[in-house]
């Protein structure tokens, strides 16, 4: 599992 | 995306539509926390800074967009254009009580020491505690109009979907983000009392009436 680079979420 | 998150982002551009109309329809902010409101543009301003560096999709890209400019014209709408119906007095929450600790908790803990992640991390944990000012407000006033119970029951929906998003994110794609999802939790916690209240009040049409 991978915590996120980029933050794809709002 | 996924269907959480997608009814989680519907639930959050509902709550903000339902307080825009309240606003403009009764040409009032009574029982809105303008301190609240405030909170939620900065939340929306340093989370967004990325709209013209980073393009994640159009949905996000108009999302941003339209987050930024709702919150924008409800701060104008409550500190300018209404703001005679501005309950100064019970909105007193010290809102540099919330803005203090999370900068400082988001220069401690985040993903990432730059300028642009901190900013992130500071916009999360602000919006987990954003609505306490609205909180203090209601149990000041003792009561709360209905729509803006329905305004706080969309908006309180909306990070409670994100947690099921996130288990559905993690599940499916070993994706997680603890500090999305302390904050989110924490954000959502604050809401119970308050669904408690709606779901066994305002749903069976009585007014939200506190316990003095």
């Amino acid at each position: 599992a991978t915590a996120t680079a980029q933050h794809d979420e709002l | 995306m996924n269907i959480f998150r997608f009814a989680g982002d519907l639930s959050h551009v509902f709550a903000i539509i339902i307080l825009l109309l309240k606003i403009w329809k009764t040409r009032s902010c009574a029982g809105i926390s303008g301190k609240s409101q405030i909170l939620f543009a900065v939340v929306y301003l340093t989370r967004y800074l990325d709209l013209f560096t980073t393009y994640v999709s159009l949905y996000n890209s108009v999302m941003k967009v339209l987050f930024l400019a709702t919150s924008g014209a409800t701060v104008y709408l409550m500190y300018v254009k209404f703001k005679a119906t501005y309950d100064h007095n019970h909105d007193s929450f010290r809102i540099e009580f919330l803005l203090i600790p999370c900068a400082l908790l988001s220069l401690v803990i985040n993903h990432d020491f730059t300028v642009m992640e901190v900013l992130w991390t500071f916009s999360i944990y602000l919006e987990s505690v954003a609505i306490l000012p609205q909180l203090f407000l209601v149990s000041k006033t003792g009561e709360a109009e209905s729509i803006t119970s329905h305004y706080l029951f969309a908006l309180g929906s909306y990070r409670a979907l994100y947690l099921l998003n996130w288990v559905y994110r993690y599940m499916v794609e070993s994706h997680y983000d603890l500090i999305a999802i302390f904050a989110g939790v924490v954000q959502t916690i604050l809401y119970c009392d308050f669904f408690y209240l709606y779901i066994t009040k305002v749903l069976k049409g009585k007014k939200l009436q506190l316990p003095a």
